[in-house]
């Protein structure tokens, strides 16, 4: 069966966020 | 250029598609938070608390341009239109009533383009702040650029006293939209 990740718009702002950041670092 | 529920989809692959899109949109966000001249001048801590706390905000002050409040529709950058009862089969039927409101309201003042851009620069750098360590810089940053999109509204509309205290008060909203909706959930499929 398919597994999903399940998490808050608040929660995937910030992880796009915190990516964007550590990627620029 | 969310393309959102063709018929024969199952309402699970369109949530995934529509969690997708807001991936691309919250990128957008963070460049145009970087190129808000002083915006990298606060420590790289306070822009990540200011653009965690506030982007879902900037994004709602976007969307707007996508709702038609006559109408109750959505149009999606690729030209697809949806009905409020069709996206409610996606169980944002709440914010997206509230999004309707808001877009009227902000419509109505009937701001130009560059304008817009100036207050959702104001709108991030006005997010919550409990996380920020500098808030001097932050409030410094916050007054510059509210001073800037006074006299930028004040020089277009000098006879008009009522529209830049109209637009603050969509500072308020904007944080109620915030605390009521960003908790919503999006699924992704992992692979």
């Amino acid at each position: 069966p398919k597994t999903h990740r399940v998490m808050t718009l608040a929660d995937h702002i910030s992880h796009i966020i915190t990516q964007d950041f550590a990627r620029n670092q | 250029s969310c393309p959102v529920a063709p018929a024969s989809r199952s309402s699970q692959e369109v949530w995934e598609s529509f969690s997708q899109c807001f991936t691309p949109a919250v990128k957008e966000v963070v460049e145009f938070a970087k190129s808000i001249p002083g915006f990298q001048m606060l420590s790289q801590h306070d822009q990540v608390m200011l653009l965690k706390s506030g982007t879902f905000q900037v994004l709602m002050v976007r969307f707007c341009s996508l709702f038609e409040p006559k109408e109750r529709t959505v149009t999606f950058l690729n030209g697809q239109t949806y009905s409020l009862p069709s996206l409610r089969a996606l169980g944002m039927g709440s914010l997206l009533e509230s999004m309707f409101d808001f877009s009227e309201k902000l419509g109505s003042l009937g701001l130009e383009q560059d304008e817009m851009a100036l207050f959702m620069a104001v709108v991030l750098v006005s997010a919550d702040r409990s996380g920020v360590v500098e808030v001097g810089a932050v409030e410094q940053l916050q007054e510059n650029l509210i001073k800037a999109l006074r006299s930028l509204i004040t020089s277009r509309r000098p006879d008009d006293s009522t529209l830049f205290p109209k637009l603050l008060l969509r500072l308020p909203d904007l944080r109620t939209l915030n605390n009521q909706h960003s908790d919503k959930l999006l699924a992704f499929r992992i692979d």
